[in-house]
């Protein structure tokens, strides 16, 4: 059988958060290592690879390795059940048909569970390999949702560049034009708040909005975000999430056509 | 005009 426990249940309801609007249906898949999902929005032009590690549940046990297609819009509506301080545990048997979750409140005085239909689904496997980025720029994750929360008011794309000095986002169209620039933290008391540009060579590609503010949605995962550009490869947007993995969502630049 | 490759090109996939 399979089953994860997590104290921290309220991790699961934010994932839920971070993949709904993006995603429709994703194959949760279940190994000795922890849980993974990969999948790519409707249009393929992004990808999201989710990593939970094993030894970051409260009680993980998994004797078979499963895959479980689900529907994310029925997932997101029964981890909406599920209280902010509850302990979630994810459930299931060898070959399911189903899978349940169980929300115990921290007291213990209340338990519930839910059952949900899975699902058979035929998608593409991708191997993303390890690589080193041009640019990669660290920052916190709330101001990177509000940057592309209010760039998106100009027009359809932002443009990221950067460079020794920083790290510029624009965006222009009809009503006009905008720029927001990020030096690199000099002096930060709060790692948290800081912003660092790790640079083998400057780099400026061209995003659209509506995917970046999709990613922006995992924004209650993390307080940084890490940003990873490179020439003729897709943008990585990471969230770290607790000690427990991290979310990765990938971005084709715009090119000219 | 603009256009975006589709992201599994990126990765080996189709």
């Amino acid at each position: 059988m399979f089953e994860a426990r997590l104290a921290k249940g309220a991790i699961f309801k934010k994932i839920l958060e971070a993949v709904k609007d993006l995603l429709t249906e994703a194959s949760w898949d279940c190994g000795d290592m922890g849980i993974t999902l990969q999948a790519m929005d409707n249009a393929h032009v992004s990808l999201v690879s989710l990593n939970l590690r094993s030894d970051g549940f409260d009680k993980y046990r998994c004797d078979r390795n499963l895959t479980m297609g689900m529907n994310l819009g029925s997932m997101s509506k029964i981890l909406k059940c599920a209280g902010n301080d509850d302990i979630v545990t994810i459930r299931a048997q060898d070959n399911p048909d189903t899978v349940t979750f169980v929300f115990e409140s921290e007291n213990g005085e209340k338990q519930s569970d839910y059952e949900m239909k899975l699902m058979s689904l035929d998608l593409e496997h991708l191997q993303i390999p390890e690589t080193e980025y041009a640019c990669v720029v660290k920052m916190p994750a709330g101001e990177f949702a509000r940057i592309c929360r209010d760039l998106s008011q100009f027009g359809d794309s932002i443009v990221i560049s950067c460079s020794k000095q920083g790290v510029k986002f624009s965006a222009s169209g009809d009503i006009g034009s905008a720029n927001v620039k990020l030096a690199q933290s000099s002096n930060v008391d709060k790692e948290e708040e800081a912003v660092t540009i790790e640079m083998q060579e400057p780099v400026s590609f061209t995003y659209a909005c509506r995917y970046l503010n999709f990613f922006t949605k995992a924004t209650p995962l993390s307080a940084q975000v890490k940003l990873s550009m490179s020439p003729e490869y897709p943008l990585m947007v990471e969230y770290a999430i607790d000690d427990i993995g991290q979310i990765r969502y990938f971005l084709a630049p715009k090119i000219e056509d | 005009k603009q256009k975006q490759r589709s992201i599994a090109s990126f990765f080996g996939g189709s």
